[in-house]
């Protein structure tokens, strides 16, 4: 079982602890900024699949991740930008070339972007115009799950707010997101309660954290603080658990084939009909 | 006693809710996100002085604070940051004008900006570029004191090196910033030994709120977590006080000093020099 997704967002939200959270081992090591020239060489790193062996439910999974450098930081971004989307063309182009060969490449790999996270900054206003800009434009490419980045630096009626104004802003803008789609017609009635709930989340809380502590016996991943203690895996702390949950097991399959059957098809009748 | 200050940073830094800590009133009220439309609008309000009276160890001061509308959030951001550089350059303007009137106006005004604290996004890794572009550039017109931003959204450890690297960086780039002066001649002991204590806490960890809660019976002014409570005033969790002490009372002095005996004087040569 493969599965790829791309994570997407500004320097410094965390995103390389997320990785490493998801995935339960050092997949990004911690970057070297002590020394500000080798920080200025850092930025500029290009983007970048790795891929994992995991194990969910049982079932054993090849997860590649593709970090993005962080984006946003300059004071013209429109290069990252456009290095992305390019990122991610470029792998239905193989797919597209793979498709028209009359000898098939046995080695073939389908290195398509089945979900794309985008970080948002908890800012607890509003999208920023580079957040709808990049959301809008990446969405018609990939299925984008928008999530709050470091949810731990809100109260929780600053981010019930800010979540409920992320969405109106997605629906104003036409941003298009993954929305757990269900089907009337075919799928049970807990199919459909589940992806209520998943949908109703958005976009999800995220605390990463590497480190671990014993909290009352058990093993917490958590972040510590002179006044309190974080808990990644605490659903009344963030929603780590159930995007981990839906990335990797219940809705990945939907991701895949909607990335195949819609956005890769789309891609495709723009392109052959240039 | 007056004393203009200019607040600079992304939105959602907590500039607004800084300010209203500082001040004790809500001298920038909530603004109005609900509505996708009023918020594009909000967003574009150009640079705006509010004059606020307070009293400071007794003594009566008229505090102006000078919103800028947040930058760092557009795709290009360029146009932010001449609008903030005019800002300044125009009450220098203002003052070339009036030296040179033969009939001085009675009513005039000195609004030079005297301190521009700079919000620092909590990143956890080295300066932006467009943090260095923008301090660098503006650090040659006004008395530059940077400040971490949301400080309750990073460790203890996290924190300190944070703090190590940006200083670093604005060493590495030449950053000019206010660094707490004093002459080994002029100044006693006691001065120099306070320099060097406010110099090592640099950048000033900020956490701001509006909201009161008693704790121990006391009145504390604090964000609520569902894993704790950060204090405000506590400087176990930030240096808010360290740094409204000094701003606002020991060298409130300085600052003006050195925006009229230095700063303004530069931009006069250079200006009159043309
Ligand atoms: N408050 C908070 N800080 C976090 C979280 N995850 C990571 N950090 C910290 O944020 C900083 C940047 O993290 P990093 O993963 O390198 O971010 P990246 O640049 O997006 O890859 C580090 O100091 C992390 O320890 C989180 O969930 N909440
Ligand atoms: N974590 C954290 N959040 C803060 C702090 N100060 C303000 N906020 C929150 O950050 C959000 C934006 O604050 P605001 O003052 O409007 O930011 P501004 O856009 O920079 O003026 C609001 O939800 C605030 O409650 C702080 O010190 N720490």
């Amino acid at each position: 079982l493969t599965f790829t997704v791309m994570i997407v967002g500004a320097s410094g939200l965390g995103k390389s602890t997320f990785v490493n959270t998801l995935c339960e081992s050092p997949v990004f090591p911690k970057k070297d900024y002590s020394n500000p020239e080798k920080a200025a060489i850092e930025r500029t790193v290009a983007i970048t699949p790795v891929t994992v062996d995991m194990e969910e439910d049982g079932i054993k999974l090849s997860l590649t991740i593709v970090d993005t450098p962080g984006f946003g930081d300059n004071i013209n971004n429109e290069g990252n930008f456009l290095d992305i989307l390019a990122y991610i063309e470029r792998q239905y182009d193989d797919i597209l070339a793979e498709e028209s060969r009359i000898k098939r490449n046995p080695k073939f790999q389908d290195n398509r972007v089945h979900a794309l996270l985008y970080f948002i900054t908890p800012t607890g206003h509003s999208l920023r115009e580079i957040d709808i800009e990049f959301m809008r434009r990446l969405g018609r490419r990939v299925n984008v799950i928008p999530v709050i980045a470091k949810a731990d630096s809100m109260r929780p009626q600053e981010l019930a707010a800010f979540k409920k104004k992320v969405m109106e802003d997605i629906a104003y803008y036409k941003i298009p997101i993954y929305n757990f789609p269900y089907d009337e017609e075919e799928d049970d009635d807990e199919t459909i309660e589940e992806n209520n709930e998943l949908r109703a989340l958005l976009p999800f809380s995220i605390v990463g954290s590497e480190e671990e502590v014993v909290l009352n016996g058990r093993r917490v991943r958590c972040r510590q603080y002179p006044w309190g203690v974080v808990e990644v895996d605490n659903s009344r702390h963030c929603d780590f658990s159930k995007l981990r949950y839906m990335l990797l097991s219940s809705h990945l399959q939907d991701l895949k084939e909607i990335t195949h059957d819609f956005l890769y098809e789309q891609y495709r009748t723009e392109k052959l009909s240039r």
